[in-house]
This record gives structure tokens, sequence and C-alpha cells, in this order.
């Protein structure tokens, strides 16, 4: 049982130290946009200028939709933003999100 | 898309890709089930069940779907299947992060994982996560919505520390009907029920509720807002005591100069109401007793009626009765003269063809709209009245002007699951 004194359970101290990646930099930023939708996944052995590009179009979406001034730079406002609590739900419907969960093997079988 | 609707509709017939957007689920009733391994460590398992409960509610408030929960079947024909987990959980491919940002998530098939290393809570706990609101958000997307950026809206992406009138707006309700429908249906009656109140200032002031009646529960309807009141429906027992718990015939409230009587009909007999005591007399103060049977007080009335209501105008109760129409007058004490006649002859269509033609299901007369409305099916037909016929002078007394949908007039008035009626 997690350990707790209040009756509602309300100061429940977490026994683990699973927190969430805390995100902080153009990486954790990146895997973020990527994960919701706003760009797809990056490869990051090839970094092409382009793909800086699109972070920053996606970057700039995602502060439009949140209601955060538009600068296109990682600032303080926007990381807020990005750790808040949220969906799992990626908010741009991407192929990979509506895909039924199969393991590659699979994948590669049916082809 | 069109490949993955085939790969689906080959394992899960009953899901399709639904013909106006996103996911739908084609058919009204959905089972849901918290899956045993997936309970919380937060929550008492009642509480979880009861929050869940709650939330499916919610969208069965809105919409034509009802939801049931299902903890027998085989998992095979559970709808949606919601359970907690941290990490790796529930064979899920997509980890949860631990305490902060990613709280829960809802994959299309109708699974929905909660991540039990958020701080969730009750409904009015005031701090950490609240789950219905979570819930909520996630059923939202197993139906189909996606993220929504618009402030209140229930499917915005981002957690909103608690609001205190959590509920669902209008573009909400919206959202979700525009893929499954508004909520359409037969109502046993409609009426204002008028109360007479004491300011602090010692004046009466007179205030009234509109009432929507199906069977044995009821709607009040918050003609303000456009919808009903949140919560609803209600068991009747609990809202109108003493009147037949599965539902009435009609409502009639006789308010002249001398008389202020509130009447319900059912069957062959009749009750009626202490506006003051919320309660039906069972010895009004005229010394009647309680039901009695309308043949005795209603001369020449053939019961069972379809319904009734009380004109002002010329102090007659109409009651309907298959095609036929018996206007009552109240001082006479007796039909009033030619009566009973054909539903057309007193309520004669402005546009030929276009007429309920008898077996109606309510007359209501609106205070809010001034106006008569006869109620039949999903439909209603609203009396020409004096105005009108002030402007245009060939409209006939009493005529129906063509028909409308009820859904389009008054919104949102919705069934939800018997299981979940009490909640």
């Amino acid at each position: 049982e997690k350990l707790f004194h209040n009756r509602d359970h309300s100061d429940m101290q977490s026994l683990t130290s699973r927190q969430a990646a805390v995100i902080t930099d153009k990486y954790t930023a990146e895997l973020f946009l990527s994960r919701y939708g706003f760009m797809e996944p990056v490869n990051w052995e090839e970094i092409q200028p382009s793909e800086s590009q699109a972070f920053l179009s996606a970057l700039k979406e995602f502060q439009k939709v949140s209601g955060l001034p538009v600068t296109g730079v990682l600032d303080e406002a926007t990381k807020v933003a990005m750790n808040k609590p949220r969906c799992g739900v990626p908010d741009k419907e991407t192929v990979s999100s509506l895909a039924i969960p199969m393991t590659p093997s699979e994948e590669v079988q049916r082809r | 898309k069109r490949h993955l609707a085939a790969l689906l509709s080959k394992s899960r017939p009953k899901r399709d890709l639904g013909e106006n957007g996103y996911m739908a689920f084609s058919k009204k009733e959905l089972k849901w089930r918290l899956i045993g391994e997936g309970y919380s460590s937060q929550l008492t398992i009642e509480e979880q069940r009861y929050i869940l409960k709650l939330a499916f509610r919610m969208w069965s408030e809105v919409s034509p779907l009802e939801f049931v929960e299902d903890t027998r079947s085989p998992l095979e024909d559970v709808d949606i299947k919601l359970g907690f987990g941290t990490g790796r959980h529930l064979g899920c491919n997509q980890r949860f992060d631990g305490t902060g940002q990613e709280f829960a998530h809802a994959w299309f098939l109708g699974d929905i994982h909660f991540d039990d290393d958020e701080h969730f809570t009750g409904p009015n706990a005031g701090s950490g996560i609240s789950l219905l609101k979570v819930a909520v958000h996630e059923i939202g997307h197993v139906l189909g919505l996606p993220h929504i950026y618009r402030p209140g809206s229930i499917m915005q992406p981002n957690y909103l520390p608690h609001e205190s009138g959590f509920e669902m707006d209008w573009m909400d309700r919206k959202a979700i009907q525009r893929l499954y429908g508004a909520c359409k249906g037969q109502f046993n009656t409609v009426f204002d029920w008028i109360r007479k109140e004491k300011t602090p200032y010692g004046e009466t002031v007179i205030r009234f509720n509109t009432y929507f009646m199906r069977d044995g529960w009821y709607w009040l309807y918050e003609n303000r807002n456009n919808r009903t009141r949140y919560g609803d429906p209600v068991p009747l027992q609990i809202g109108w005591r003493g009147i037949p718990v599965d539902g009435v015939d009609a409502h009639v409230h006789v308010w002249s100069r001398k008389r202020d009587a509130v009447y319900f009909f059912k069957g062959t007999q009749f009750w009626r109401y202490d506006s003051k005591n919320d309660v039906v007399f069972t010895q009004d103060p005229e010394g009647h007793h309680y039901p009695r049977l309308i043949s005795e007080a209603f001369p020449g009335v053939s019961s069972p009626i379809d319904t009734a209501f009380y004109d002002r105008r010329d102090s007659h109760i109409y009651f309907f009765k298959n095609t036929l129409v018996y206007a009552f007058d109240i001082e006479a004490n007796s039909l009033a003269k030619g009566f009973p006649k054909n539903i057309r002859d007193v309520f004669p269509p402005v546009v030929n063809g276009d007429h309920p033609d008898g077996n109606i299901d309510a007359a209501y007369f609106s205070y809010t709209h001034n106006a008569i409305f006869l109620l039949k099916g999903t439909r209603f037909w609203q009396v020409v009245g004096s105005r009108d016929r002030w402007r245009w002078l060939f409209l006939p007394h009493n005529g129906l002007l063509p028909h409308k949908e009820v859904d389009q007039h008054w919104f949102d008035i919705c069934n939800v699951h018997p299981t979940t009626l009490k909640l």
C-alpha cells in the first residue's frame, strides 16, 4: 500500500521514483512533438537541415494551439506547457496512432 | 484506412469507422468493464466503478448512447475495457511515464488506460487529478472525438485543475451528436410547473419550470440554457411524490382568477397535486379524496386519455383521445357545446397533409414561448396564436403550423441506461 496519512489519501507519497522525464531541451521537446503528432518521428542518425525546419514549424504549431506566443523558441512558457499533465492520445492523427499494436515480426510476415 | 477498416471489420464486426467522420460505434448500447487486474491502488474499487459509471452516464446525458457495466460477458463482447497501470502495463505498447505529463490514453479499439502513478482523486476532492474528468475525456476518444483546443472543452489535451462546474458544454454536445445524432423520443407529457414564492421582502413572485416526462423518469428543461438540468433524467418518485411511478398521461394546471389546481391523469384516474408541499393530495381543501375517477369529475370525457391541457383563453380543459377532442367547460362542469369533435375540426392544419391526425402524446402550453404545442412521436405542431392571426388573417383559429422536430427545439433530452438512473 502506498504510504498515506490523510483520510482522503491526498498526501500519498509515491514509494517509487517513477517521474516522467522533464522536458528541458531540444531533444526531449522533439520527442514530445513527435509523440503527440506535431511532427514525424525523427531519424537521429541523419539530421537534415529541413528536419530542424520541421522542428521549428512543429514548435510554432504547438505554441499556437496551446495559446502561447508563437516565438519558435523553446522558451520557459513552452516547456511548462509541455510538462503539464495531459492525455496520451496524440493531438494530431498520425497513421501510427491508428495502428493496431503489432510486433514488427508480424508486419514482415504479412507482406 | 480502407485496409484497416477491412481488417477491423473482420475481427470486430460491430465497429466501423463511421460514415460521418471519426471513429464511431454502430450500436447504441455499449458494454464497459473495469478490468480486474487493472484496479487502481489509490481509490477503493467501489469508488473507481462509481466514478466510471458516472463518466459514462455523462455521455449518455448528451447523446443517444447508453452504457452498461458488464462484469460477466466474455471479454470479447465488452466494447470498452478500462484499467489502471504504471510504466509497462496491461500489454499496452505505450509505456506510462511515471508521475507527471501523460496521465491516461485511449485506443480506438475501446481500451482506456490510466497511469496509476498519477494521483487520481474523486469528483470533489479539490486536489490531485480528477478521475471523473479524465475518464470523460478518454471515453470521448473511444467514441471518436479527437482533441479539441477550445477553452472549456472536455476534449482539451491538457488537464485543467478542478473546475467546480465540470460539465460538457454546448460545443462538446454538438461534436458527439455530429457522430451519433441527437436524442429523439416520445414524451408522455410536457408542462410548465408554476410556483408562487415569497421574496425576502415578503412579495409574492411567480416562477415556473418546464418539465418533460417519459415513462418513469423526467427532465427539468432549462429554457435559458437550451438544455436539460445537469444530472437529469431523474426517477419520477424522487421529484413528484405520489403520482404513478411508471408515468402519467397528462398534467393539467387549471389557473384562473378563481381557481388554481394542478392535476395529473393516468388511465381512468386523476390526482391533484399540492404544489406547496410538493406531494399529491390525499384529500384536497374541497374534501375530495384522491385518486378520483376521471368520469366522476369530468362527465362526458372518455378515459383513458392520450393527453390534455388547460386553455386559459376560454377556461376549457382540452382532453385528447385517439382522433377526438373533448373540450370541458370548468365553470359549467360539463363538456362544451358540440364536443367531442374530430381533432382536425378543432385544430385544423394550416398546410394540408401536415397534421398529427390524433393519438398525440402531449399538449403543452409554454409560458416561455406563449404558445401551445401538440407533440406526437419526435415531432411537434405549434398552434396558431392570436398574434399570428393579427398578422396573417387567413390563418384559421387554433390552426396547426407545419410540424418541426422536437429535438431541434428542445435540446439534449436524452435517456440514460436504467442501471445508471439512480446515480
